[in-house]
């Protein structure tokens, strides 16, 4: 079957590096020249900026299961000085993949329906270590009701431990279950009291997805999950290189002069959780999701306008 | 005598740390709320963002010299979604700075000069491990014919020794000595090549402030500056907290579940060669070349208009 993920985020932020750790496969080859939207290359040069959206697939095999998954990779939007218009591209994609899905349902042979559909978009959060900026809320608040949303803190080596711990909360300061739908609502808004957010509780709440937790579930799924949901937004590292530590191991990870960071240690940041939870646990609610409430809402929208 | 630097970024690079760790003194209290641009207070709020230029002052003394330092900082453009004007408040506040010494200049009586021109800009770059964003760009060339413009690549703990190399040549990749004023003029425009820069060479000049090379210096002098220049930009990591270290020192900077970076290790990031450049060795250049040349050029423009 097939899974669509999005990547968004500013430049730099290692969306590309974090695909290929995700997915243990090199979908991105970080070194390769990346073409510009005119379909010229770069020539070689290894800046790697994401100029248009692109999309690559790959068949890979997780737990036994093959499947087609397909990464859609955005500009960052810190290419541009004037980011006013940065999030209309990437929402015309994600409107352009369900216009896509609604006209094979409109088909009278259905048999051989293909769901291109963005199931997950990756939201990659600066560690400035403040908060939220003005342009991530923007962007969110354009995204959460359109696809299921699952920030990320990128780059957390960038951060100490109470520096995550810090900006954790004050990024998810406010969680309220949304319980018709197993959503978290998560209001921003007490982030950024310098601007006007603060005011406009309902205007602002941003829904993100957060694994459900359901009533029949043993004991230490219920646990498992709440540790999962304590952790959100991971914060996550990423690295597509071997490194060895100081006791010798070999490991994916980031080699400094002052120690090496291990992605795939717990103790050192989010990944290994978040690659759980996309990749095994959650992987059928992330479309079933996609296909039950967020496209049958666009379906609906478009069909009463 | 006085010395007065801005600080120009985006939000969450760092710079407030940095300003406590090049001074030695707490300038900022991070956990103090700051104003807003209405003058009323963040209530508490340890998110920290400065809203509208602040501009802060201590004695200090540095080699048995007392000096009068300013710090003038400035709100994080990463603050808005659009960036177009972004730099008028800061060229407005260097010019406002120019307009009030000529206008001491031009009184009856002169004994008293108050030189409040800003005397250098140290320019935070993300560490996105790309090249120079476009707002990058536009900043300092908006900048750098009205002040001594020290680029300096921040929070540089986020990059592996490999990508700090990779990212300061991609920075500086075209370097002349502007011998008439011993300045280097850094054609950034190799760096984008995605935009139309390339096309624009005389266009995308940007003058950076490095240390003179004087002929009469003994060989000493010369390789300490050289090697100086080759450091540029600068790769600092900031920190105004002890820690202390596997073999049990108490050093400046910031630690680690894999290990603790230390601020005045010149083998972790370059602060001891930017604070030897700024505070010791060049301050007198650069309110010399401030007060000779960018301050003689604004005033023949203004009295030619
Ligand atoms: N410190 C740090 N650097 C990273 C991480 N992931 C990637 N990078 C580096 O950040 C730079 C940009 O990464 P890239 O994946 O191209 O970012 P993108 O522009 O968002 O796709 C590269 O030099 C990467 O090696 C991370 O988790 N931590
Ligand atoms: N990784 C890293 N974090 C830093 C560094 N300097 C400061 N920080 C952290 O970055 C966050 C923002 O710092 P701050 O000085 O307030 O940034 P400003 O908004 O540019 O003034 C805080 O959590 C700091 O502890 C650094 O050199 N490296």
């Amino acid at each position: 079957f097939q899974f669509v993920t999005m990547v968004v985020g500013d430049s730099g932020l290692g969306k590309s590096t974090l695909i290929n750790t995700l997915f243990e496969h090199k979908l991105y080859d970080l070194n390769a020249p990346r073409s510009l939207a005119n379909g010229s290359s770069l020539n070689g040069n290894a800046n790697g900026r994401t100029i248009a959206i692109e999309s690559k697939s790959a068949d890979i095999e997780e737990n036994g299961v093959r499947l087609k998954l397909t990464v859609v990779d955005t500009p960052g939007f810190g290419d541009f000085v004037n980011n006013d218009e940065a999030w209309k591209p990437i929402v015309d994609n994600i409107d352009s993949r369900f216009d896509a899905y609604l006209e094979q349902e409109n088909r009278v042979n259905r048999s051989k329906l293909m769901d291109n559909r963005v199931h997950a978009c990756i939201y990659f959060i600066q560690p400035t270590g403040h908060s939220l900026r003005p342009i991530d809320i923007e962007f969110m608040r354009k995204l959460h009701h359109k696809v299921n949303l699952i920030p990320v803190i990128a780059k957390a080596d960038t951060l100490t431990d109470d520096e995550v711990v810090a900006f954790k909360q004050r990024v998810s300061i406010f969680q309220a279950f949304n319980k018709v739908h197993q959503r978290v609502i998560v209001a921003y808004f007490l982030l950024s009291p310098s601007t006007q957010i603060l005011n406009d509780i309902a205007h602002n709440q941003i829904s993100i997805f957060q694994p459900p937790i359901y009533d029949l579930e043993d004991e230490e799924t219920i646990a498992e999950n709440e540790e999962i949901q304590s952790k959100v937004p991971f914060a996550v590292v990423g690295s597509d290189t071997f490194v060895t530590t100081a006791d010798g191991r070999q490991v994916r990870g980031r080699s400094y002069p002052w120690g090496t960071i291990e992605v795939d240690n717990e103790a050192h940041c989010d990944f290994i959780k978040l690659r759980q939870m996309l990749i095994h646990t959650h992987m059928e609610e992330l479309r079933e999701y996609t296909n039950d409430v967020l496209y049958e809402q666009y379906r609906t929208q478009k069909l009463l306008s």
